[in-house]
């Protein structure tokens, strides 16, 4: 199968995206 | 004899086009390719091994990176708030960078993804 495998430079991007979700 | 083989290539072509949909690097799919080739004829496993090295020697395999679930607890500390493998999937969807392919149950990296993630053979 595969597998996906996230770099580092994604980290702020969700960090983002949840603090709006949670806001 | 020459003509097996052409028919185990043709069909391992054929099989890799459906790699190529999946958004992982030419040269792991060209790793693939060689492995199945071995797999079928394991005489020929020498030279496929030399195939690899130099595959392997040319374009070594970025950096790892994190998996789903690791991103998630990273997510986690940082906003002190409970964040689920399972949402960050959602939200990597929502952001376009991934998309699902239910029938192979399997993510997919868009081409906004492929800037922060990699697709690897598990």
């Amino acid at each position: 199968g595969t597998q996906v495998k996230w770099h580092r430079s994604i980290l702020a991007i969700l960090e983002n995206y949840f603090r709006e979700e949670i806001n | 004899s020459p003509e097996q083989l052409q028919n185990a290539m043709e069909t391992i072509d054929r099989l890799s086009g459906w790699l190529d949909d999946t958004g992982l690097k030419q040269a792991a799919i060209a790793q693939w390719k060689f492995n199945a080739l071995a797999a079928m004829y394991p005489d020929l496993r020498e030279v496929t091994e030399l195939a690899k090295q130099l595959i392997g020697s040319s374009s070594p395999l970025p950096d790892a990176g994190m998996s789903v679930t690791e991103v998630a607890s990273l997510l986690t500390e940082s906003l002190e708030t409970k964040i689920k493998p399972e949402q960050v999937n959602q939200a990597l969807v929502t952001l376009g960078y991934q998309q699902r392919n239910e029938q192979k149950r399997i993510w997919i990296l868009t081409e906004a993804g492929t800037e922060h993630g990699t697709s690897l053979l598990a």
